[in-house]
């Protein structure tokens, strides 16, 4: 109950921590309960300030900023009971390229420390170009979906051009 | 255990069969809008025992069997499979001694979901215990949808508490 | 009253049926009044079907094809009536190239063909490279945001790698 | 009536006057993630009389104004300008023979706002109205906000019907 809790919070508390700074480049964050002194009542808050700038409420944060605390958090939990899976459908759509590198790299670290395997649907270049491997899906026939085993210069194509094929 | 290969069949978009290898480290999935990659995901969260079709962006749970394009007709079927490997053993005491689990689901229109586990007929519960005893399932954090990724953000603050709970 | 009403139904129909179809390089879509026979009362419920597929539920639609089917409305309404500005905030980031393009093309023709000035927030380098001009926002002192009018090279710069600099 | 220019000073993260040009056709707004882009949407929705803090992101209206950094201290006024170029005459009557309008905003800690227009303290509703006969607003269908394209399509039937009523 308790005790278990806690214990979990403190660990997922100290990866989210690190994981804040290395994906903002700086910056710090952490965790709080609040609104109760029993965890199993209590809320988690997140408290963040990206470099430079003060505490301040998550809502005020810009879309890449909120997709990066975001990922520090899933990542932060993540490492504390690794899955043997992990899903992300386009997480990398509100980053600019500076913290798609970022994000990657952290991929890539987890990837090689943990058994996890990742299946990562992209629209991004870079992110594309970090894959161990890629799977293209088209449509070959309208409505009817395929999958086919990709290098990066297909992948690249396939992202943008197979949709004006259809045109 | 390790996941391996996703299998779907008269799925969403994917009417023929489909085999998606899930090989170590980090796998891309790319393409034009609308061909299906989304598609894939939710494949995967379904055959762990997604309950909600919403989750699945349809009104109802039916949603997920082909519904016909203008040159071919709707199935009534849908089935994906999930295979791990557990060579090491470290599978639920329930699939302990099985080198090898098929975990699947099947969709037939008006007749409703059956699961199963290496061919015998499951639970949806017992499936879902399944993943969560092995760090996953279809909620887990680390499953996540498009446009999803700043939901823990945006979420209140007695509903992140859960993160805590799969943590521990 | 309810003829205004029926009668700007009509209008924005027709520019979103034509809209949807070049946004889409193809497939149909109409609006359609529901819930009531009252105009004032009903719903405008919105029927869209991608070039090949059946009419689908909106639900089902992928991400970028909600985003141009949004944008379909979004500009037939604005065709109908158009408003002195528009504004938006990285609507392209779940598209992909092609879909890109066609959004562009788009925007160019109702550029030029009403008196509308756009404000267009974007990462996408396509979408920076139609644009009649490049404003940056930089943060040479961290927290404290500053506008510079920059050319294609440089905006390219900036959506990518200013931020590693703060790093 | 044609828009020209927006201002700000002191409104979030454009602690120091700023000045955003709003040329003919397509201007694009590019930067990092967190450097204020959005911010300057939002600056224009302000000043066309927004009154949800919500929409602004924020807790309270207050949070618009400049809240600090680790360098320099919080500001207690945030204040934008829009500049419309009347030339033509076609402004809504209150303001129909100036050739050029400079519609205002101003809030103070403590205060709340005060709405000008050429100078003349004028009413929230006033401004609202003004927009709103040229066809915008803080609520217009052409002012999308980052990650809200798809609200359109997500919306339930009648709330879509209101934009009926704006295309009227
Ligand atoms: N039951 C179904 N039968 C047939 N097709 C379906 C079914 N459900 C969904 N689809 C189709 O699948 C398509 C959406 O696929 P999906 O969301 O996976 O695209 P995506 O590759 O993720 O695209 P994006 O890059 O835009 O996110 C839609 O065009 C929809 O019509
Ligand atoms: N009142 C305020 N005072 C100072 N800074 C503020 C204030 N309100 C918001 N900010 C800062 O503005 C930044 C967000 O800016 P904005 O959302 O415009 O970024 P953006 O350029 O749109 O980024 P993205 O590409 O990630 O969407 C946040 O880092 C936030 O701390
Ligand atoms: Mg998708
Ligand atoms: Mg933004």
């Amino acid at each position: 109950g308790r005790e278990r809790l806690l214990a979990s919070f403190a660990v997922v508390d100290k990866h989210f921590q690190e994981l804040f700074t290395r994906l903002f480049g700086g910056g710090s964050a952490h965790l709080k309960l609040i609104d109760s002194d029993d965890p199993l009542e209590a809320g988690l808050e997140i408290m963040a300030s990206p470099p430079g700038k003060k505490l301040t409420t998550l809502s005020l944060l810009s879309g890449g900023e909120q997709a990066l605390t975001a990922l520090s958090l899933i990542f932060a939990v993540f490492l504390t009971n690794p899955a043997p899976i992990c899903v992300l459908d386009e997480v990398d759509a509100p980053l600019d390229d500076a913290n798609v590198d970022r994000f990657c790299t952290l991929l890539e670290e987890i990837a090689a420390s943990t058994r996890t395997r990742f299946l990562i649907v992209t629209h991004h270049r870079m992110t594309m170009a970090r894959m161990h491997r890629l799977f293209g899906v088209t449509m070959p026939e309208r409505g009817i979906s395929q999958l086919v085993s990709v290098d990066l210069g297909r992948a690249e194509e396939l992202a943008g051009v197979a949709q004006a094929q259809a045109a | 255990v390790q996941f391996t290969k996703l299998k779907l069949v008269g799925f969403k978009s994917f009417v023929e069969p489909t085999e998606v290898p899930i090989g170590d480290g980090l796998t891309g999935i790319v393409g034009p809008n609308g061909c299906g990659k989304s598609n894939i995901v939710e494949a995967v969260r379904w055959v762990m025992g997604e309950t909600s079709p919403k989750q699945m962006r349809g009104g109802g749970m039916e949603d997920v069997i082909f519904a016909g394009t203008e040159a071919r007709p709707a199935r009534n079927v849908a089935e994906v499979h999930l295979l791990l490997d557990n060579a090491a053993g470290t599978a639920p005491a329930a699939v302990a001694n099985e080198p090898e689990i098929d975990i699947s689901r099947r969709i037939e229109r008006g007749m409703g979901s059956l699961y199963r586990v290496n061919g015998r007929e499951t639970r949806a519960r017992d499936v879902q215990t399944l993943f969560a005893d092995s760090a996953t399932g279809a909620r887990s954090t680390a499953m996540v949808s498009q446009g999803r990724v700043g939901a823990l953000v945006n979420a209140k603050p007695d509903e992140r508490r859960m993160i805590l709970e799969e943590a521990a």
